[in-house]
């Protein structure tokens, strides 16, 4: 298991150790982080095997590029349904075929 | 993988 980043090797990308953790990578590139991350459904027993929570340390990280005002890009499987929900203040409107809107979804957003 | 590209991983164990 894991998570993973392809990227063209010209980019000037490096890893931030320190706030990786299980399925979650932390990468920088110049000042923007980029977060690979995988997230378990809600209810699944995987939580119990985590040294740190991947919910608590996608939380952490949010909390710290605010705090450094550095831009986040996450990609991943974060099993969150958001339907045509958005996030932010005049975000770019959504059409999604999955309407369906999860608990993991909301707070996400 | 391509020449051009690059992989950067955080494994589980």
């Amino acid at each position: 298991g894991g998570v993973a980043a392809v990227f063209r090797k010209h980019l000037p990308i490096t890893k931030h150790p320190d706030l990786c953790s299980d399925d979650v990578l932390v990468l920088a590139l110049n000042d923007v982080f980029l977060v690979s991350i995988y997230l378990p459904p809600a209810s699944s027993p995987a939580y119990r095997a985590y040294e740190v929570s991947p919910v608590d340390r996608l939380q952490e990280l949010a909390g710290l590029a605010a705090t450094l005002d550095m831009p986040m890009i996450i990609g991943g499987d974060l099993n969150a349904r958001t339907g045509n929900l958005t996030a932010g203040i005049d975000p770019p409107p959504r059409s999604s075929p999955d309407l369906t809107v999860c608990s993991r979804g909301r707070s996400l957003l | 993988l391509p020449e051009q590209f690059s992989i950067i991983e955080q494994s589980r164990p």
